[in-house]
């Protein structure tokens, strides 16, 4: 159960780090939205078809917690009381990183992209705008899909929940995820030594974004006139 | 912790990871 070594390596002459590359592998595809096309637009069939791919972006990204290295070594406990709280800044990474090659636009799924009048028409154009601001730092970055998939693991490992039994293992959770993301810089940023750094304070606009999501949809919610899957109501519940 | 069943059942039937 002990986490793994953190190292290096080199693979094919491209200089690799094992976490990195684990992580890299455990990335899950994107899913498609599949808006009902029999239904007129609205802001309800917005949300109803953003709602729906959550719930089942949900269930894919715990399937990817487990591929964390380290992650599954955590009690069943402290593995809920991470995603209860992080679940979200893990979706809107995922938003985030697939919008990174568009202008304003937000690619919930390939085949569901949101620009600014889809964003008005469902109510959603302030929180929109607030991912927007997360995809220009990126972009302006330039953001890599090894610093994104290691960025989104430490988002979870990271996400304070006030329910951790183990503290010092998920203390040990984050110094390998940190670990790797520095190595990773070292090897291919040495430009930039303080990229890691620059990468970890983008995580409070992240939280923050998260939580003014998880309100909205709380909001939605109580209005009830959105229909909305267990799963993606157990963690608004959560929360 | 009863409330939050179905992410209980999701982590739990996990197979312990794939050895990648």
């Amino acid at each position: 159960n002990a986490l793994p070594q953190k190292k290096t390596f080199s693979v094919g002459g491209v200089v690799e780090n094992k976490v990195v590359s684990l992580l890299l592998v455990a990335e899950p595809e994107g899913i498609f939205a599949m808006p009902d096309p029999t239904v007129p637009e609205s802001d309800i069939k917005a949300l109803t078809t953003l709602c729906d791919l959550a719930d089942r972006e949900l269930v894919v990204n715990i399937g990817w917690a487990k591929h964390i290295p380290g992650f599954p070594s955590l009690s069943l406990a402290d593995q809920m009381s991470l995603l209860q709280s992080g679940w979200m800044e893990i979706l809107i990474l995922r938003v985030v990183f697939r919008s990174l090659a568009l202008e304003d636009k937000l690619v919930y799924a390939e085949d569901y992209i949101m620009d600014e009048e889809q964003s008005k028409l469902a109510g959603l154009l302030d929180l929109n705008n607030a991912i927007l601001q997360l995809v220009k730092k990126y972009k302006t970055m330039g953001l890599e899909k090894e610093e994104f998939v290691v960025l989104k693991a430490i988002a979870l490992a990271n996400s304070d929940s006030m329910q951790i039994e183990d503290s010092e293992a998920v203390q040990r959770l984050q110094d390998v995820l940190h670990g790797a993301l520095q190595d990773y810089e070292a090897t291919n940023h040495p430009e930039d030594p303080r990229r890691a750094g620059k990468l970890i304070m983008t995580l409070p606009l992240l939280r923050q974004t998260a939580a003014r999501a998880v309100q909205h949809f709380c909001s939605i919610k109580q209005d009830g006139r959105v229909p909305m899957h267990k799963l993606f109501l157990e963690l608004l519940e959560a929360k | 912790k009863e409330k939050h069943k179905i992410l209980h059942q999701l982590l739990q039937n996990s197979t312990s990871p794939v050895d990648l």
